[in-house]
């Protein structure tokens, strides 16, 4: 069962904004307000309770430049290493899927063999190379993804794709966990002479102590 | 598990953006800490389109690359403050600042210490301006200073000075905590550790008995 991100913002309400004070103004968009990105957030039937939206995309127009820092922690889960690997092979990149409902953590050869296919899958889709499609999961550690119901969910959601605040907001829902808000923020700022825009999601409540390279 | 996606369109190279973002990453959410526990999946992806129609940035130090670290500092921040202030169990967020020491890393360190003492973290819960608890985590940080020199600030309220306690109103200062925690506001802790121009931040929460109650029927 799959139920659009539409609604997404109505499962939790929105963090308070922290931004520090500087040489910006924030601007609506978390991640899609930068030019090029487009997101979606969709229930996808990953999560053990509850219909709050489970599965996120971000998709850039074009070849964007990558870069990602992941947990030191030498119990790494399968998308940690495969999005490792995926950065050492290739700068650019042009879409990131988030699932919630599974951390894909502590499950060996299969759980890596699921990251990959889920990748394929949405490379397909999107028409794009595997290399250029990126993978984070969060939820219960030792259970592999729900992968059928994420496979399945994976047409839908990106036909869900928008460039507005609200993809970007379902977005930052679909990832979230135990989280009482979901987190997301956008800012336009001045570099040289072109306006600049910056914009991100985050997810995370328990199990916070990131130690990240 | 903290997960984060970035996006902008400026244009910039690939070694410079992945410097950025890792110098943006070390200012930001490895300066968070709600339970001291680190993920298997910790993963913040950055990516950048290009699309602006910036100039391209090639080097850190240009000024171009210098305002593109300030934005994705901020941006960062935010993002890391919200994941501190929505900790399990969370009454308010912690927001610890360090100056004085030798360097930013070192700042940082000492920051971090503090934000992470489940003693602090429970005092501020308990609506206790316990500096005994503050000084102690500074100086288990590892990083070492002239503990003479150690100042410690809550809000606005000076707690110790010349690396003693200083007379101050407890009343105020426990409501201080106390309006924080009733507002899902910010506790301010100021720290200095001697004259050296390092300065760095963390940012945590309190610990409450929900934050129990949340784990112990939580299973992984």
């Amino acid at each position: 069962v799959s139920v659009t991100g539409a609604e997404a913002s109505d499962y939790i309400p929105k963090a308070p904004i922290f931004l520090p004070e500087g040489p910006w103004k924030e601007v609506p968009g978390g991640v899609t307000a930068a030019e090029g990105f487009k997101a979606a957030g969709i229930y996808g039937g990953l999560r053990a309770k509850g219909k709050k939206p489970d599965l996120a995309l971000v998709a850039c127009d074009v070849d964007a430049i990558s870069a990602g820092v992941f947990t030191t922690n030498m119990v790494a889960a399968a998308p940690v290493l495969y999005c490792k690997k995926t950065l050492d092979i290739s700068e650019r990149a042009r879409a990131v899927l988030i699932n919630a409902g599974q951390a894909n953590a502590a499950t060996g050869d299969a759980g890596y063999e699921d990251v990959i296919e889920c990748a394929n899958s949405l490379a397909k889709l999107l028409q794009m190379r595997p290399e250029e499609v990126l993978i984070e999961s969060t939820g219960v550690i030792g259970h592999r993804i729900k992968k059928d119901a994420l496979l399945n969910s994976l047409p839908k959601l990106v036909n869900s794709l928008s460039s507005s605040t609200e993809g970007a907001d379902s977005a930052a829902v679909a990832i979230t966990t135990t989280d009482l808000v979901s987190k997301s923020v956008a800012i336009e700022s001045q570099v040289g002479a072109r306006t600049v825009r910056v914009g991100g999601m985050a997810k995370g409540s328990g199990m916070i102590h990131p130690n990240m390279a | 598990t903290m997960l984060g996606v970035i996006t902008t369109d400026a244009l910039v190279t690939s070694d410079v953006w992945r410097t950025m973002v890792q110098a943006a990453v070390d200012r930001s959410f490895n300066q968070i800490t709600v339970d001291g526990d680190t993920s298997t999946n910790d993963t913040v992806i950055a990516l950048a389109s290009g699309l602006s129609g910036s100039t391209l940035i090639a080097s850190l130090n240009s000024h171009e690359g210098m305002q593109l670290q300030a934005c994705l500092d901020g941006v960062m921040q935010s993002l890391a403050k919200s994941i501190a202030w929505d900790g399990e169990g969370a009454t308010c967020l912690i927001e610890v600042t360090v100056i004085g020491a030798d360097s930013e890393a070192e700042a940082a360190k000492i920051a971090r210490s503090v934000a992470s003492s489940q003693l602090v973290k429970a005092a501020v819960y308990g609506r206790d301006p316990n500096w005994g608890r503050i000084a102690a985590a500074a100086g288990y940080a590892g990083i070492p200073f002239h503990q003479n020199k150690l100042r410690v600030l809550l809000g606005n309220i000076l707690l110790m000075d010349g690396g003693e306690p200083q007379p101050f109103d407890r009343a105020v200062a426990s409501n201080y905590l106390k309006k924080a925690g009733e507002t899902r506001g910010t506790v301010g802790i100021h720290i200095s550790v001697g004259d050296g121009l390092g300065r760095g931040q963390a940012w945590g929460c309190d610990l409450s008995y929900e934050y129990v109650r949340i784990n112990a029927e939580y299973t992984t």
